[in-house]
């Protein structure tokens, strides 16, 4: 289950 | 965060800046369509859904804050500004975006990373930022010769997304797991849309004419 990657990127 | 994506950051804000400069210094909207920046207001709410959930960093809050004001504020001025208003060019401005919402968010629904509320409406809005400029560029033909403050904040608003590409190339060989293929694929399609009005931006500086795009 790939982590809910948190959008870092504007 | 690497240099290029910080690039791409400033070169965004540069080209919000001049946009903002063009509207309040000459009081008027002309060449300008109001149609991309009501794309860009509902880019910015659908992906900064995240803004008061996830905190990354005071930048990113800042900034967040930042392009969802400019964008706001640019869309209020073209609608309800009363010396601004009158300068838009509506019968130029004819691009019917509403296809561009729609269909951005019907392919959120099939492409997206997770299957989520927040997910869906950053996949939205990425697909939406990719297509977001075309009323403008369209108008832009219309209108044929392009003031140098629109035609720079046009030029500025590509090159941000051109570094954003660099950045993925840099993260893709530098972060193990690193995978935005949804940002990207979007992303190389969004500088593409610019292409040819680069080429006509370049061909106008080099022969420090005015810019002229072929109708």
């Amino acid at each position: 289950e790939s982590e809910a990657q948190v959008h870092d990127e504007l | 965060m690497n240099i290029f994506r910080f690039a791409g950051d400033m070169t965004h804000l540069i080209s919000i800046v001049v946009l903002l400069l063009k509207i309040y210094a000459t009081k008027s909207c002309s060449g300008i369509s109001l149609k991309t920046q009501e794309l860009y207001v509902i880019v910015f709410l659908a992906r900064y859904l995240d803004l008061f959930t996830d905190f990354i960093s005071v930048y990113n809050t800042v900034m967040k804050l930042v392009f969802i004001g400019s964008s706001l504020a640019i869309v209020w001025c073209m609608r309800m500004h009363r010396a601004v208003k009158r300068t838009y060019d509506k019968e130029l401005d004819t691009f019917r975006h509403y296809f561009l919402v729609l269909g951005s968010f019907v392919l959120a629904l099939l492409l997206h990373e997770k299957f989520t509320f927040q997910e869906i409406f950053w996949a939205f809005s990425i697909y939406l930022e990719a297509v977001a400029i075309l009323p403008q560029l369209v108008m832009l033909q219309r209108s044929g010769n392009v003031d140098n403050l629109t035609g720079q904040y046009v030029f500025f608003l590509g090159a941000y997304r051109a570094f954003y590409i660099l950045n993925w190339i840099y993260r893709f060989f530098t972060e193990p797991h690193f995978s935005r293929w949804i940002a990207c694929l979007s992303g190389l399609v969004q500088t593409a849309f610019y292409a040819d009005f680069f080429y006509y931006y370049f061909i106008s500086w080099k022969n420090n004419a005015k810019l002229q795009l072929p109708a």
